[in-house]
């Protein structure tokens, strides 16, 4: 029988960033992107939460390789001269822990038993990516060994994962 | 050759809401999760950004099946009463647009072209959770059938798109 989860990948190469205030206009996230691009940056994880305020900015949060870290300020100097009171913020050191699902129904909530492995662990979630099959969660750093344990138990999985990045 | 984008699918019966002011402790989007589930509901993209502000609580912001909307209340009413100030909100009518990609190498920047095609069509970006080989963009409901239209003509794809959830 189908296992709820086939793999989970653990990166710890990644670093994570915000770029908050951006106009919320078609054509924003995609100069972001273009940008970014155009630099040679890779991106991985990209978050865009609901409106919050009136105030009409929105935030976008991101995970790069720490390599590329480097060349962003360069990257989106223009963008963030032209949307005014838009800044760049960087997030705390993390790792990258995603997991791949068997398309189980969704009632059987994948996301959530993923959180809870993780919470399990004591391990605090700072950023969630989940569509369908595939959950993306961002942890602290120091947290990513414990993390990719913590799932691989929770959900039996014997030699299905993935470690990339480590120095 | 491997095309860039292999699919794209259209959710029109999806709805969107946030749950603000969240304990940013290891267990809260467990706990959110578990309740929701055990309510039967099925979440579709779960997304979480960085933190913000030192208030130190979080927003989850999440989409779920419109007809699940009317069992949230109740699912999450224990729960928003144990986290003191957080409270529900609903986001706009929306529909769900997600592209699969054929795992390009990523400085190919396969998320930052789809939201130039929704934005080359005026469409505005709503949320956004985006991992690896996956791009999911929330947009309004009203733009669900154009912004199809438009990632399908961006990538070129000819029968490779996916409809569902329209009433
Ligand atoms: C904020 C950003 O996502 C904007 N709404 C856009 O469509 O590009
Ligand atoms: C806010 C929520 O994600 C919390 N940090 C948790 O780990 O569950």
């Amino acid at each position: 029988k189908e296992p709820e989860v086939r793999g989970v990948a653990l990166d710890t190469n990644q670093a994570q960033i915000s770029v908050i205030n951006i106009p919320d206009i078609p054509g924003s996230a995609a100069s972001l992107c273009r940008k970014l691009t155009e630099s040679g940056i890779c991106l991985d994880t990209i978050v865009q939460s609901e409106r919050q305020h009136e105030s009409g900015g929105r935030t976008i949060s991101f995970t790069l390789s720490r390599d590329d870290r480097k060349l962003v300020d360069d990257a989106l100097s223009t963008l963030l001269k032209e949307w005014k009171g838009s800044y760049l913020i960087d997030g705390i050191a993390i790792a990258r822990i995603s997991s791949v699902g068997a398309g189980m129904p969704c009632t059987v909530g994948t996301a959530g038993r993923m959180f809870r492995a993780l919470a399990n662990a004591s391990i605090n979630i700072e950023m969630i990516a989940t569509s369908e099959i595939r959950t993306s969660c961002i942890v602290s750093e120091n947290d990513g060994t414990k993390a990719l344990q913590a799932v691989h138990k929770f959900f039996e999985l014997n030699n299905n994962s993935v470690r990339s990045g480590g120095s």
